[in-house]
């Protein structure tokens, strides 16, 4: 474990504990998209059904594990349970909501198919939910970019999920030279998910900072 | 012994 990691992790929690909050909070669930909430879920099934084989590799990485099963979880039931307390706004979050996820996952599981360390049950769903995590923003992306409008909670959000990303770059940069390790999947995979999310940074930058949009307090 | 579980990272 070296520092790159743990604050990669730990902005990662963080990503995840500013959405339920700020859900919590404001009774809002406006500009949050659904489907990538929802891919969350189906990407830390199939990446962690290692805890089933009992094969722990550290008590961290295992309530780690549990931490992103049950919390994504939870954020797709808070999204579904809206549809009853605020059906317009469930209604307007699910219209806006039009990225064809299908591609993901079949373009997802195609690559899983073809690279992958072993062609079993386990590694095959272990390379899936990694190609997926790379691809699994874009609904929220796309969401946001159609809608013109900067939401401080998805900014906040996708900014922590990107620093995320960001420091996982380092992390096996050390990995490499300190340990002599290098997951080639993950870090391939790492560096598209990455410039997806610098492509977002520099949209923002142009159309937020540089543009009229931002508002100060 | 069991193989040891290479995916060390979240």
């Amino acid at each position: 474990m070296n520092l790159f990691r743990i604050l990669g992790d730990l902005s990662h929690l963080a990503s995840i504990l500013i959405l339920i909050r700020t859900i919590k909070a404001t009774d809002s669930i406006d500009g949050i998209s659904f489907k990538t909430q929802a891919l969350y879920v189906i990407i830390f099934f199939t990446r962690y059904l290692d805890l089933l084989t009992f094969q722990h590799i550290s008590i961290y990485n295992s309530l780690m594990k549990l931490f992103f099963i049950g919390s994504s979880l939870y954020i797709v039931i808070l999204l579904q349970r809206s549809k009853a307390i605020q059906p317009i706004a469930y209604r307007e979050m699910i219209m806006a909501d039009t990225f064809k996820v299908q591609y993901l996952l079949g373009g997802s599981l195609i690559m899983a198919l073809l690279f992958n360390y072993k062609f079993s049950f386990f590694e095959i769903l272990w390379s899936f939910s990694i190609w997926l995590e790379s691809v699994a923003i874009l609904p929220q992306l796309f969401m946001l970019s159609k809608s013109g409008k900067s939401k401080s909670l998805t900014i906040h959000y996708i900014f922590a999920l990107g620093i995320y990303r960001t420091l996982y770059i380092p992390n096996w940069i050390w990995r490499y030279f300190v340990e002599g390790k290098v997951d080639k999947l993950a870090v391939i995979s790492g560096i598209v998910q990455t410039l997806i999310y610098s492509d977002f940074f520099y949209i923002y930058y142009k159309k937020v900072i540089k543009g009229s949009n931002l508002q100060l307090p | 012994g069991p193989k040891k579980n290479m995916h060390d990272e979240l």
